[in-house]
């Protein structure tokens, strides 16, 4: 293997990370298969659409809230994650754990019909209308049909999230040598699986190039979230969960 | 100052 990183140590990162993901997903493949055809109906829409927003910022910001305590949970399965030291856990996960929880959005978008699963069912960006800020919403939409278009497998999503979130590029970091020797294994074990998986030997550069685009989705998330927070403060302080406000605020 | 993160590395995985 590259770097004295033996096929038996790569072999036994990537079954330990694809067992964190298959742990700690909110859904499993069946499930979502299941739900995939099932549609808000039109009036359902029309009721998501007259909410009030700071009704609709606060039902998202629970439901995001919500992926991200699974994405911590993804995170502690990582062999090597409990072993950086705090301080690196805690930077890491304030700073991927959105980009985590968009990468698995992907696994809950049907790219047939451009709708995603929220509140039970699928529905499409209108459904997100009344929380102002189409922009954002639609960015993440056209995010999660570039992934969908990748084909990627339910191993190839658990290698690329472990390596999204355990990366070098976050600044503050105190054993950055720590936090890229785990790193580089990811990737090695992500280029081997996707080698046999895909015919395109692009797929993984590919892949890597959505990277910019979801660290681009969180800061427009900080954005969007700043500007309604000017208008709704109380909402903000009073209403969104705690860890919410923590991670973001 | 991330209370809650901190409480949920800690908590033992279930």
């Amino acid at each position: 293997g590259p770097n004295n990183v033996s096929m038996g140590e790569l072999d036994r990162i990537a079954q330990n990370i694809i067992k964190s993901h298959l742990e700690t997903c909110q859904y499993t493949t069946e499930e979502l298969q299941q739900l995939a055809w099932q549609t808000h109906s039109y009036e359902e829409v029309k009721m998501f659409q007259g909410k009030p927003r700071d009704v609709l910022w606060q039902q998202c910001a629970i439901q995001i809230t919500h992926a991200i305590q699974y994405v911590v949970e993804f995170a502690k399965r990582i062999s090597g994650f409990m072993e950086l030291c705090q301080n690196d856990q805690i930077l890491l996960l304030k700073s991927g754990c959105l980009e985590v929880v968009l990468v698995r959005m992907c696994r809950a978008f049907n790219p047939l019909n451009n709708t995603v699963l929220f509140e039970g069912k699928y529905g499409g960006m209108q459904m997100f209308k009344a929380l102002g800020c189409d922009d954002l919403v639609s960015a993440v939409f056209d995010f999660a049909k570039s992934l969908c278009a990748l084909q990627l497998t339910e191993e190839e999503i658990a290698l690329f999230s472990a390596a999204v979130l355990i990366s070098t590029d976050r600044p503050w970091l105190m054993e950055p040598r720590k936090v890229q020797k785990l790193q580089e294994k990811i990737y090695f074990a992500l280029q081997h699986i996707m080698q046999k998986n895909h015919m395109d030997e692009d797929a993984l550069a590919k892949l890597i190039s959505r990277i910019p685009t979801l660290s681009a989705l969180c800061t427009l998330h900080t954005e969007e979230l700043q500007a309604f927070q000017q208008l709704h403060p109380e909402t903000v302080n009073v209403l969104f969960p705690p860890l919410y406000k923590e991670l973001f605020n | 100052k991330h209370k809650i993160l901190h409480q949920l590395l800690q908590n033992s995985t279930s």
